[in-house]
């Protein structure tokens, strides 16, 4: 059961020092439904365990109390560890477009994975 | 084709038409194989299109697609870039060998993707983040993916069996009447020319050999070895000896 985490990349999202207060509501709606697209995902391993359960009752009512709809856009994974609230900053940087410089400054090193497929 | 997954499996596979290698939120790859041999069920890549999806202020959609003796060094729409935007320049083709080689390199996602026709057929080598691999939507539901979750356990050809035989038939000849001939000790000796470590790369090449007698298909494999150098992260890794082999009813295709 991978909740933990789930409630941390929520936390990361939403907390720091431009942390999301209510007059970021679209931000924050769209952190929040990271955060239940993320508990959906451990749902099946996650069955009993109390902190899973908290964790999508917590939602539940956050959704309700900054009015956020259950469809909309969810927040790109290799951007919750960017500053939040910097939309302007993000729009013109050229670093957004660079994966490496992007993750590195604020987050650890990425791992990387290769696939190939050749011959018959 | 012989498939080696994110995980670190390796398959050889029959997987003829067409299929997803990867499908995730920035990135969708589709290959398309066709039999090497009338009947036959071994099969190449023909085809491979690749649709790097709309992202932010980086990239506009643009779709790539190589063909059989159509290796472009532009994406559909003759752009070579990621379009209009401001961080267009983090997605580039760069031609290495012309009508040979090409890579894409996509910074924004921190991907690197090479296609190459060597003989008539296609290969795809790519080097990706985990978090972008895994950058879905829904995994619950997500649908097949050669790069993700293998091939499909009917779609697995039994690659030591055919090895056994062929070994014990020697000097047998494979393939039908109107494939150049190649017995096990040629297939060995050629393979072992280009790829001198007897790992799977090796095997794979002894065994395309054998099925198809077209000693491209030698290159094939000795190119997939030198993208694999290039591109995986962990360099004790890049040798794989024991194929993924995991053929019991209702297992995964592929150990994950």
């Amino acid at each position: 059961c991978r909740i933990l985490k789930c409630t941390s990349d929520f936390w990361a999202a939403t907390s720091g020092p431009h942390h999301l207060g209510a007059e970021e509501a679209p931000e924050y709606c769209i952190a929040l439904r990271a955060y239940a697209h993320c508990t959906r995902r451990t749902a099946r391993t996650c069955r009993g365990d109390l902190a899973y359960h908290s964790a999508v009752h917590g939602i539940e009512d956050l959704m309700n109390n900054h009015n956020c709809s259950k469809d909309g856009p969810t927040s790109q994974p290799r951007l919750r560890t960017l500053p939040a609230g910097d939309s302007q900053e993000r729009s013109d940087s050229p670093e957004i477009c660079h994966y490496e410089k992007s993750f590195h400054k604020h987050s650890a090193p990425p791992n990387y994975t290769h696939c190939g497929l050749f011959g018959d | 084709p012989h498939l080696r997954t994110f995980t670190d499996s390796f398959q050889t596979c029959k997987i003829q038409g067409a299929w997803p290698l990867i499908d995730n939120n920035y990135l969708y790859v589709q290959v398309t194989n066709t039999p090497v041999l009338p009947g036959s069920t071994a099969t190449a890549t023909s085809k491979i299109t690749i649709i790097f999806k709309n992202f932010q202020e980086c990239v506009d959609q643009k779709e790539y697609q190589a063909e059989m003796d159509e290796l472009p060094t532009a994406f559909t729409d003759g752009s070579k870039n990621g379009g209009d935007k401001s961080g267009a320049n983090s997605l580039k083709i760069i031609e290495k060998v012309a009508g040979q080689h090409i890579e894409i390199q996509a910074k924004y996602i921190g991907t690197t993707i090479v296609v190459r026709q060597v003989g008539r057929y296609l290969t795809f080598a790519v080097r990706m983040p985990e978090e972008v691999v895994n950058a879905v939507e829904d995994k619950d539901n997500q649908g097949l993916h050669l790069c993700l979750r293998g091939c499909p356990l009917n779609q697995q050809i039994d690659f030591q069996n055919f090895h056994t035989q062929a070994a014990e038939s020697r000097p047998r000849r494979q393939g039908s009447a109107t494939v150049e001939p190649f017995t096990y000790e040629m297939a060995t000796a050629k393979c072992k020319e280009k790829l001198p470590v007897e790992d799977l790369y090796f095997q794979s090449c002894v065994f395309d050999l054998l099925t198809t007698g077209d000693v491209n298909f030698t290159l094939a494999a000795y190119y997939a070895f030198e993208d694999v150098k290039t591109l995986h992260s962990n360099k004790d890794k890049i040798h794989i000896f024991e194929r993924t082999r995991d053929l019991r009813p209702g297992n995964r295709a592929s150990r994950q």
